[in-house]
């Protein structure tokens, strides 16, 4: 079970009606002090559905980045009065040497008619200092 | 110096679905 860190999450996307956040765990997993926990929310305020939603990550050498399977693909479309739907994918980044991270992502989703391929780099980080008491 | 990106990068990774 993740517990929620109380730092305020990341967008680090936001078009085309789809957008991600990304919040940090408080806790690192048991014994690795030198991972960050990171919960990866989707969420759309399309007229209509999101479909093949796919998300990967690259990190530098000198870290490593693994990717839990996410909660969906989909999202449906966004009805105002209705509690939000979410697609969450937990990711988990380690960082032995205690460096600054610098993450790039890939995002492939189709709306409607389009396809969109999207990328951009996360540099938004908490300090490696405090990872695993957040 | 800050001359380009020397940083060498991983492969992307996605989950295993």
């Amino acid at each position: 079970s993740i517990r929620p860190s109380s730092l305020l999450p990341v967008t680090i996307f936001d078009k085309h009606s789809l957008r991600v956040l990304f919040h940090f765990a408080r806790d690192s997993p048991p014994s690795r002090p030198d991972v960050l926990v990171v919960i990866i929310s989707m969420l759309s305020s399309a007229p209509t559905p999101v479909i093949n939603i796919r998300f990967q990550a690259a990190v530098p050498k000198t870290m490593k980045v693994k990717l839990q399977p996410p909660s969906g693909t989909e999202l449906p479309a966004f009805n105002p009065i209705l509690p939000p739907a979410a697609v969450t994918q937990v990711l988990l980044l380690a960082n032995p040497h205690k460096e600054k991270v610098r993450l790039k992502y890939k995002l492939t989703f189709d709306l409607g008619e389009e396809s969109y391929d999207e990328s951009g780099d996360v540099e938004q980080f908490p300090p490696p200092e405090n990872w695993g008491n957040l | 110096s800050q001359s380009g990106d020397a940083t060498t990068w991983n492969s992307f990774q996605s989950s295993d679905t």
